[in-house]
């Protein structure tokens, strides 16, 4: 474990307190998009096939169970709850899951490095964290008020993407070299796709302004 | 030599 990993897995962990906090104490999942949050549950899932058959440290574990955790109870909290669920914006959030969905499941089929259900799984799940933001990118766009907790939630997940990638390189020269140009590739896609966010994050902030991202 | 990516990430 280097720093990046670390301080990767730690932005990406405050990011979901973040979500957490705004829609627990506030009661308000306005500005979040269900979509997003169902396709993250769907990735973690996925991914962690693995996680009562291949112990890799408590730390490891421990992250994925509050990972699986936070992304099923905050789907929950946006369909079920009585008071949140009125703060979603469902007209506005309109993106299609099967348009990321089934082409990230063709891709993982067709392009992984070992063709076994396990395997596929993991690398469908990759593909598809890649993309999973774009709809609630789509969903800050047409937000004309995006708070505060939103903009952070946002731009910590980015955060995330964007040390693991200094990560990737921190391991490519210590350790030993192994296989890994599709976490490289799904990774980088990820990054790219809050290049544009990030931009607007960071003038709003220069300016002092209210975040709004042009339509 | 490389070998397979070990699935030590989140």
């Amino acid at each position: 474990m280097n720093i990046f990993r670390l301080a990767g897995d730690m932005t990406h962990l405050f990011s979901v307190l973040v979500l957490l906090l705004k829609i627990h104490t506030i009661k308000s999942c306005a500005g979040i998009s269900l979509k997003t949050q169902e396709l993250y549950a769907l990735v973690f899932t996925t991914r962690y096939l693995d996680i009562f058959t291949d112990f890799i440290s408590l730390y490891n574990t421990v992250m994925k169970l509050i990972f699986l955790g936070s992304s099923f109870s905050i789907v929950w909290y946006i369909r079920r709850h009585k008071i949140v669920r009125r703060s979603y914006d469902k007209d506005q959030d309109t993106f299609r899951h099967y348009f990321l969905v089934i082409p990230c499941l063709v891709l993982a089929v067709f392009i992984n490095h070992k063709f076994t259900f396990k395997e596929v799984m993991w690398t469908f799940s990759l593909y598809l964290e890649a993309v999973a933001i774009l709809p609630q990118l789509v969903l800050l766009q047409r937000t004309r008020n995006i708070d505060n907790l939103t903009g952070q939630y946002v731009f910590l997940l980015g955060a995330y993407r964007a040390l693991y990638i200094l990560n990737w390189i921190y391991r490519h020269f210590t350790e030993p070299h192994y296989v890994h140009w599709i976490t490289w590739i799904a990774g980088v896609v990820q990054t790219l796709l809050y290049a544009d966010f990030f931009y607007y994050y960071f003038q709003s902030w220069k300016n002092n302004e209210k975040l709004q991202l042009p339509a | 030599k490389k070998q397979p990516q070990p699935h030590d990430e989140l």
